[in-house]
């Protein structure tokens, strides 16, 4: 009976993955892969840039608003903003589906996505990635990591450790199965500072750490070591999430930019 | 409280959008 519990909690989980993400590494892969009927476009310069916000994320960028007169890194950086707040959005909601969340004190959930929502959405944005770029707009677009880094500092330092943890994350090969059980283990972590109940939080995060065990060696019996692999890759997460949080800072100091008030609330006392 | 209040929303509503 312990057993079929655990393997309905991790469907649950799985479930909730694929309900609330819009991207996926499935969806994702299927695209980079070049297995669909349209490809995407290729922002590699800042022709293409202009090209892709006149159509793709004309939204996101506000053709006729503030920010069409900005320079590009500006813009680039507005657009970043607009996918981690939808991606806030889409997690909180994951969260809210992960059997046991909704039932902790109010202020621990905030606790808990405060600090792990950035984590989650590093290894997730690895899913989007490979060695020469990243999909943007749902995927209708791919912009090339040469032309993130011609981009001039500190914004150029914006995106590349995230390429280098992805390149090391995605030789994991992990699944949207496996994605889902450690973005719960990423969300469910009783040593976030200022939590209120740990030991609630300690019982859902072992229980969700067993079942990622379990799921690996099922799911990929070739690599026993993939589970010790991963719990390194949530302290890596941490360090790259400390150092995205100092640069971010850095950016609204010196450059004449806004941060979205989600975005503030998050990185606010952070670290 | 004050300091998370959007986070709180979010919470709270799922059908509460957030402005972008």
């Amino acid at each position: 009976p312990q057993l079929a519990d655990q393997k309905t909690l991790a469907r649950q989980i799985y479930e909730a993955y694929l309900k609330n993400f819009s991207m996926n590494k499935a969806k994702a892969r299927t695209i980079l892969t070049g297995k669909t009927s349209n490809p995407p476009f290729v922002i590699h310069d800042m022709e293409t840039l202009q090209l892709a916000e006149q159509t793709l994320v004309a939204k996101m960028v506000g053709s006729a608003g503030a920010l069409k007169d900005r320079e590009a890194e500006v813009r680039i950086f507005h657009c970043c903003q607009c996918t981690s707040v939808e991606t806030v959005t889409e997690l909180t909601e994951f969260a809210k589906s992960v059997p046991g969340f909704s039932s902790l004190d109010l202020n621990d959930q905030v606790t808990l996505l405060k600090y792990g929502v950035y984590e989650a959405l590093f290894a997730m944005l690895a899913s989007s990635m490979n060695k020469d770029g990243l999909l943007v707009a749902y995927g209708s677009g791919f912009i090339t990591r040469e032309f993130l880094k011609s981009l001039r500092r500190p914004f150029s330092d914006m995106m590349e450790p995230k390429f280098q943890f992805a390149m090391k994350f995605n030789a994991l090969e992990l699944d949207d199965s496996d994605l889902a059980l450690f973005v719960a283990a990423i969300i469910c972590c009783g040593d976030r500072p200022g939590l209120v109940n740990v030991s609630h939080i300690e019982v859902m995060q072992e229980s969700i750490v067993h079942i990622l065990q379990l799921h690996l060696l099922a799911n990929h019996p070739d690599d026993a070591f993939l589970f010790p692999k991963l719990l390194q890759k949530l302290a890596d997460l941490r360090q790259l999430v400390t150092e995205h949080a100092q640069l971010v800072q850095e950016i609204k100091k010196t450059e004449d930019t806004s941060l979205h008030p989600l975005l503030q609330e998050i990185y606010r006392d952070m670290y | 409280k004050e300091k998370h209040k959007i986070l709180h929303r979010l919470l709270q509503n799922s059908t509460s959008p957030v402005e972008l």
